[in-house]
């Protein structure tokens, strides 16, 4: 699994990163 | 308080908020527990911006339930955890 920390001003970042599969 | 929705075919939300206590985790188990039983690869958000605190049980409660799915967990390709706590930063790394 490959994880990652995002900061909250970067909520929509981290959605689209884990929906880049 | 804890809450898990899918936000995309092949993507889970769960969000942490306020204290987190065993009731939450019974209800992780049962929300999370079929999405781990299909094939991937799947994506998981952690959105902890709220997030306060767990208590004790519910600690060991999700350790177990994290353990009793060890080898399931690999369906998630891609886990982000939402949060600006850099110790989150530095467990994940």
């Amino acid at each position: 699994i490959e994880m990652r920390r995002f900061d909250a001003a970067q909520a929509s970042e981290a959605e689209a990163w884990v929906s880049d599969l | 308080m804890l809450r898990v929705r899918e936000i995309g075919a092949d993507v889970v939300e769960v969000t942490l908020s306020g204290v987190v206590d065993r009731a939450d985790i019974a209800g992780l188990e049962q929300a999370l527990g079929p999405k781990l039983e299909r094939e991937g690869p799947m994506g998981l958000i952690v959105r902890a911006e709220d997030w306060a605190d767990i208590t004790a049980d519910a600690l060991a409660a999700e350790a177990r339930f994290e353990l009793s799915k060890l080898a399931r967990w690999s369906v998630f390709a891609r886990m982000a955890v939402v949060s600006d706590l850099q110790a989150i930063g530095a467990i994940l790394a």
